[in-house]
C-alpha cells in the first residue's frame, strides 16, 4: 500500500529580522474553506 | 513600459466570490461527464488591470464533488458536497477570467480531479468502502446486473448505460459492491427490448430523458441486489446544463 511520507519538517532558516514597526500586509489568500480540506 | 502591477485582491472579498461563482458555473456548464463540483475555497487571485473597465483576472480554485450527476438539472445550491467518509474527490482549477463593465467571462480554465487518499479514509473509517476503478470487472458486473434487473421489472422506456459514475467496493463485515451510473430513455419499452434491445436508440436531443441508477450488491456472506433509477425528465438546456443543446454520447 501507499504510504503518505510524514513531511520533513521545514528547516527553521535564519529569518532576517523585520524592521520595527513593520506590519506584514494582511494574508489576502488562500480564502476559508467552505466544507473541509483533503 | 512595466506591466500594471497585479491589484491585490483578497480571496474572501466578495469581488474574489463573484468571480469564482461565475468559473464554478462555466465549469459544471461545460463538463460533459461525472458530477458537479462546488467551491470549497479559493487558493490564491491575481488581478491585470487592463484599462478602467477591464481586468484580466487568474484565479485557482479548490472544488468538491458533489452528489449530483453533470445531467442533473438540480441547481448547484441544492447539490450536497459528498462527505469525507464517502471518499471525498477534489477538483482543482486554474481559470483565467475577464471582468468588463463588472461582467465575468471565462476566457480558459483547465481542471484536474483526485480522490482523497485511502489512507486519510481508512484512519477515520477503518471498514468504509472505498473508491474503486470503474472498470473493476466486479464494478462492471454490478453495473450490467443492476441494469438489466432494472429494465426487466419496471414498465416504461428501456434505459441504457451513459456512464459509470462512481464505484465504491467494502470487503468486510460483508463483500459489497456500490455503484452509480448514468442511464438514458431508449424509444422502446422495455418489454419491446425484450426481442431485440440492439435495436434500441437513444431519444433525440428534443425528447431526451435522463437519470441516475444507484445499486449496491451484496456478493458475500449472502446475495443481494438492489437498484434505484430516478429520470429527471425532459430538461431544456439551462445555465446548469447548456451542454443538453449539443447532444450527450
Amino acid at each position: 500500500p501507499v504510504v503518505k511520507r510524514a513531511v520533513a519538517q521545514v528547516a527553521q532558516r535564519d529569518k532576517v529580522p523585520h524592521p520595527v514597526g513593520f506590519v506584514s500586509p494582511p494574508l489576502l489568500c488562500p480564502g476559508k474553506v467552505r466544507y473541509f480540506k483533503i | 513600459v512595466p506591466a500594471t502591477p497585479p491589484a491585490l485582491l483578497g480571496c474572501d472579498d466578495p469581488e474574489a466570490e463573484a468571480a469564482a461563482e461565475a468559473a464554478v458555473s462555466y465549469i459544471n456548464g461545460h463538463s460533459r461527464h461525472g458530477y458537479k463540483f462546488a467551491l470549497n475555497r479559493i487558493e490564491n487571485i491575481r488581478v491585470l488591470a487592463q484599462d478602467p473597465n477591464n481586468e484580466i483576472l487568474f484565479l485557482e480554485l479548490d472544488l468538491l464533488e458533489t452528489t449530483c450527476h453533470i445531467l442533473s438539472p438540480t441547481p448547484l445550491e441544492n447539490c450536497t458536497v459528498r462527505s469525507f467518509i464517502e471518499h471525498a474527490v477534489e477538483g482543482d482549477c486554474d481559470v483565467k477570467l475577464q471582468r468588463r463593465d463588472g461582467q465575468f467571462s471565462v476566457l480558459a480554465s483547465k481542471c484536474h480531479s483526485h480522490a482523497d487518499s485511502s489512507e486519510d479514509i481508512t484512519q477515520l473509517c477503518p471498514n468504509c468502502p472505498l473508491l474503486a476503478r470503474l472498470n473493476d470487472t466486479e464494478v462492471l458486473a454490478t453495473v450490467t446486473a443492476a441494469l438489466s434487473d432494472h429494465n426487466s421489472r419496471t414498465p416504461g422506456a428501456y434505459l441504457r448505460l451513459l456512464e459509470i459514475g462512481r464505484a465504491k467496493i467494502q470487503y468486510f463485515p460483508a463483500h459489497i459492491v456500490v455503484v452509480e451510473f448514468a442511464v438514458a430513455a431508449t424509444n422502446c419499452s422495455a418489454e419491446a427490448a425484450q426481442g431485440n434491445a440492439e435495436a434500441c436508440q437513444l431519444l433525440p436531443d428534443d425528447q431526451s430523458n435522463f437519470g441516475l441508477c444507484t445499486a449496491s450488491r451484496v456478493l458475500s456472506p449472502s446475495k443481494d441486489l438492489k437498484v434505484d433509477c430516478q429520470l429527471y425528465g425532459h430538461q431544456v438546456p439551462t445555465p446548469d446544463t447548456p451542454f443538453l443543446s449539443q447532444g450527450v454520447s
